[in-house]
């Protein structure tokens, strides 16, 4: 099952933010990015994981950088409306993504993209995947070697 | 900005497998996709939040139905490797996506699919993103209805 892996993207100017402890019931995803949205807060990622209790959930997205006190503001000023725990941010990260075509078999692109950021002994923080892209988050500051290192893997 | 969503799609014959308690540090998704992927294991939704501990983490990831049993079963084997606490699966899941073009601002995209969700009371299992994808996991039995009142909602 040949992958076809067309190109390496990342985008430097996102910060992440996490939602701990949301309550795992219908409405909660709703009201949270319906609050984002309806402040013209822009969202490009948005990862959430099972819930281990099935009682809270934790939701992580990124917005532009400039965005990000902003939108730590507006939720915290919902917090009693859309009951949460607390709201961790950081700036310091970057989205690097594998692009490709017919990715039907993620787990052969995506070992070969987590070996290559393992051998750089970089950090996965996050991972949200489509069929034609895997973006992981990690340290801003491991970008460029990322990338590079990315683009070796590939033969890009 | 304005968003254009183009269609609706959703698979029902995948499982979730999720590996609770994997150490955050890097080496640790390479080692599970790899093994995935040398085992053959077509994976196609891979979800990881942050950890909140900065000590242990977990990962969602997808799988065609009839290899979720072979895919724990190999991740079991593996266990003292990988190390992990523990591994769930969730057969009763269907993947439900909305898809579109420019879809720079999420936000927007989200809300109103989150909405169409909560407004049936279906619960999101699970998010994971792309600039042309958003998509959930949820309860396979409320897939049909779920399709439906999204395509209402975007009138497709
Ligand atoms: C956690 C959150 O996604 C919740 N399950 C909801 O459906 O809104
Ligand atoms: C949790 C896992 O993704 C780990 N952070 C890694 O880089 O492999």
């Amino acid at each position: 099952e040949k992958e076809m892996v067309t190109g390496i993207s990342y985008t430097k100017n996102e910060a992440k933010i996490t939602i701990s402890g949301i309550p795992d019931k219908p409405g909660v995803s709703s009201l949270i990015f319906g609050i984002l949205s309806d402040s013209n807060i822009n969202v490009d990622m948005i990862v959430q994981n099972i819930s281990q209790d099935g009682l809270r959930a934790n939701v992580t997205f990124t917005v532009q950088e400039r965005e990000m006190n902003l939108a730590k503001k507006i939720l915290e000023k919902n917090r009693d409306l859309i009951d949460f725990h607390y709201i961790s941010t950081n700036a310091d990260v970057s989205k690097v993504s594998v692009i490709g075509v017919g990715m039907k078999s993620q787990s052969g692109v995506a070992k070969k993209m987590f070996k290559a950021l393992a051998d750089l002994k970089i950090n996965i923080l996050a991972i949200s995947t489509s069929e034609i892209k895997i973006s992981v988050l990690i340290n801003r500051k491991m970008t460029n070697k990322a990338v590079k290192k990315l683009h070796k893997a590939y033969v890009l």
